[in-house]
């Protein structure tokens, strides 16, 4: 359902190009569960906003779906990514005006669902990250693992049938980590696609696929036995 | 040198309170090297913003270098802050219109330090902290581990006394972050005092005394012995 071929991004700084990815080839079919690693700054984060269609690559192709997403308009973009796309940023990108509530029910908001559903969904979701008694506070009223379970409770809202996870444990200890990850595996054995990011090889063994990243290539690609 | 006496700290929500830490106490003594450790929401970083003289306690005394910083005025604490202390942020709080070399700067501005030199410094320690080629990057042009190394850079270039560093290494691979930690050993190695609230083993595995808090109190406060 994923194919990307030979994915370039550059970024233009003055004089100087910044290659972040340099022709990254894979393909992801429903149902995987992929984790992508590599040292900061290889391009993990940069690749993840282009399979979620955030970002457009400089060269290559990018098929979602069967859909060229070069071929897409804006509007049939923004239709894939919330429905279809859950995504957890490394920078979380929560709306700092809005409760934890208010900011899980937003993806509920451009589904069409009523407002009484939305806030009882997105209660369910909190309770499931460990929040429920934190709904009312704004991000800069919770912890930096606090944010990060808000920004995972918003992702799988939805649930999504690709859940995008970049750095989702970083800031969580690993009680709470492991908990979060559980979550995600309730999402994978529905039949759903997770690609996550992580640097924490003990959260990368959930996967069954591990690609790494370096440099902006691919370095390998490794289908792992499960444990 | 640090003195943290009964230390409270309560948040008012309308009509509910967060009771972030219900009487903390412990010591810490000139060129120890701490981690601090425990559950997500459990206090670390209000500890942390605490001992850093960013916040002040609802309750309770901290006593810095001999001053009870109640009795400090607020030039004097953003002197002691200045000079003193180097902070590592867990949300890195890097400004977002400079690049990487001015926001590592900014800490020799306040002392005082002219511009050549300053500039001299920064590069150094970028340098020290791999993004030498990264330098005039702003924050959103930078990958979430790079941003958290420059935040790295900008609390050591002071060579403080006391280092406060909050989940330094969450967004680094092992390798970069590794690289870090040598940096930290280094600034301990020199006679400086280390506070680390981290939640990865191996990087709490680096410092010689562990202090665990859970729900806002003190759970267990262990040296551990040398590796
Ligand atoms: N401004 C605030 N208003 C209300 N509650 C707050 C505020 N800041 C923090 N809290 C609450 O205080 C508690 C402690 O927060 P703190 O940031 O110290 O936790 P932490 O141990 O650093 O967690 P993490 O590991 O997730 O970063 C949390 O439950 C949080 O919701
Ligand atoms: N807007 C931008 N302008 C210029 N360079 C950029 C921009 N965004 C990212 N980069 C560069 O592209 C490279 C890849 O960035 P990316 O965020 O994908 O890395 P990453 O693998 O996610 O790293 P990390 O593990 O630190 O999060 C980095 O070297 C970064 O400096
Ligand atoms: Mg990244
Ligand atoms: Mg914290």
């Amino acid at each position: 359902i994923i194919d990307s071929r030979d994915i370039h991004k550059e970024y233009r700084m003055g004089t100087q190009t910044v290659h972040a990815l340099r022709g990254v080839s894979f393909e992801i079919k429903q149902n995987e569960y992929v984790a992508i690693m590599g040292p900061s700054g290889s391009g993990k984060s940069t690749m993840m906003n282009i399979i979620g269609c955030l970002d457009t690559p400089s060269k290559g192709d990018y098929i979602l779906n069967g859909h060229d997403v070069k071929k897409l308009t804006d509007n049939q973009l923004a239709e894939v990514r919330n429905r279809e796309i859950g995504f957890v940023f490394q920078t979380f990108n929560l709306l700092p005006r809005s409760t934890a509530l208010a900011n899980v029910e937003l993806p509920l908001i451009y589904s069409g669902i009523r407002s009484s559903e939305r806030r009882k969904r997105a209660i369910e979701v909190l309770e499931k990250v460990g929040l429920a008694d934190r709904m009312h506070h704004k991000p800069n009223e919770l912890s930096g693992g606090q944010r990060q379970r808000v920004a995972v409770a918003r992702a799988l809202i939805n649930n999504p049938s690709i859940l995008l996870a970049d750095e989702p444990t970083g800031n969580l200890d690993s009680k709470t980590g492991q908990e979060i990850m559980e979550l995600f595996e309730e999402l994978h054995a529905a039949g759903n696609t997770i690609i996550l990011v992580t640097h924490e090889e003990e959260i990368a063994a959930h996967a069954r696929r591990i690609i790494r990243l370096r440099d902006g290539l691919l370095e390998s690609d490794t289908i792992v036995a499960a444990p």
